[in-house]
């Protein structure tokens, strides 16, 4: 039998949010450590990893390890019942076809469930290179969704450089061309504010914006992003998930011909 | 123009 209960259920919500512009079906992959999911868009160009540690559940059983194929509409709709202020339990029995979500009102008064069809789906998994990227910046999340969301305006792709003195975000097309240069925070008062980069060599790289702004769908979910980058390799957005695990995205690079 | 690649370039099938 499976059964994760969550006492932060919004966290899931927001999970929820994050995956399903990009996906529209997926694996849980469920063991003792937690649940891992690892999935590409239709075109192959992102794929998006999610880890949630066991410790992070208020309780948590896997008896066996369980693959659960999801349809992400149909799990859309059914947390969209949950208030954010529920407890959430996710149960299956081993071998199930169907998944249970549990959903808690804080004062236990109202307590609703709902039972969803599995999928068999023959997900691929992909192997990532652990990697040491040239360049890592994190900054604020709401700081990169405005970026992706105005420099989108200017073209299809944008340019993200990364140099010692700061990182710069371009992007131009027919209405014109737009740049927004971030320095390194001088002095780190609010760890979340804060825009830090560790470079070990400059890089630049191209990228599709529509992919970069459904990444970040994910904002509400954490106050500061992470963003990795080595030459010619796909960048890592990874956003943190309280204590319990993270989600990150990786988006293949485009390159000049 | 530069040319979308596909993560398969840079990530193998486990």
């Amino acid at each position: 039998m499976f059964e994760a209960r969550l006492l932060q259920g919004s966290l899931l919500k927001k999970v929820m949010e994050a995956l399903k512009e990009l996906l529209n079906e997926a694996a849980w992959d469920c063991s003792d450590a937690g649940i891992q999911l690892q999935a590409m868009d239709n075109s192959h160009v992102s794929l998006v990893s999610l880890n949630l540690r066991a410790e992070g559940f208020d309780k948590y059983r896997c008896d066996r390890n369980l693959s659960m194929g999801m349809n992400l509409g149909s799990m859309s709709k059914i947390l969209k019942c949950a208030s954010n202020e529920d407890i959430i339990t996710i149960k299956a029995q081993d071998n199930a076809d169907t998944v249970t979500f549990v959903f808690e009102s804080p004062d236990q008064d109202k307590v609703s469930d709902y039972e969803m069809k599995l999928m068999n789906l023959d997900q691929e998994h992909l192997g990532i290179p652990e990697t040491d990227y040239a360049c890592t910046i994190r900054l604020p999340s709401s700081e990169f969704a405005r970026i992706c969301r105005d420099l989108s305006q200017f073209g299809e792709s944008m340019v993200i450089s990364c140099t010692k003195e700061g990182v710069r975000f371009s992007a131009t097309g027919d209405i014109g061309t737009g740049n927004i240069k971030l320095a390194q925070s001088a002095k780190v008062d609010k760890e979340e504010e804060a825009v830090v980069i560790e470079m070990q060599e400059p890089v630049s790289l191209t990228f599709a914006c529509r992919y970069l702004n459904s990444f970040t769908k994910a904002t509400s979910l954490s106050k500061s992003v992470q963003l990795s980058m080595s030459p010619e390799v796909p960048l890592v957005v990874e956003y943190k998930i309280e204590d319990i695990g993270h989600v990150r995205y990786y988006l293949a690079p485009k390159i000049e011909d | 123009t530069p040319v979308q690649n596909d993560l398969k370039e840079f990530f193998t099938l486990a």
